[in-house]
């Protein structure tokens, strides 16, 4: 969980 | 596919407009691991075809799972399911469960 945290947010895609 | 995804549900979208419309977020090695719905643009395929929802979360586009994958190669598979010409729909698993 701690690992979880730590994950970069993600870009958005338009499709 | 998605059996072992109870809350699961199979959408198909007919290419009902030049533009499938929908915005995604997430992929593996981010936050939101799987793709997630954050925009249904009005008058494209997906909102026509009225049966997707934003939050809802990417599992498999026609079949081919999503986990594992990172946002760009998501986001080009569903840009690609969308474009080729062998089907006129694309067919996304989907999940209300994050």
């Amino acid at each position: 969980r701690e690992k979880r945290l730590t994950l970069p947010p993600s870009e958005i895609t338009l499709l | 596919p998605g059996l072992l995804e109870p809350t699961s549900t199979l959408v198909r979208v007919a290419k009902s407009a030049s533009t499938l419309g929908i915005a995604i977020e997430g992929g593996a090695n981010t936050r939101q691991p799987l793709p997630r719905i954050v925009t249904i643009q009005r008058g494209g395929s997906a909102h026509n075809c009225g049966q997707l929802k934003v939050g809802q979360v990417i599992l498999e586009v026609n079949g081919v799972p999503l986990r594992g994958r990172e946002h760009r190669d998501a986001a080009q598979l569903i840009a690609e399911a969308f474009k080729t010409k062998e089907r006129d729909h694309v067919d996304f698993l989907v999940t209300e469960f994050n």
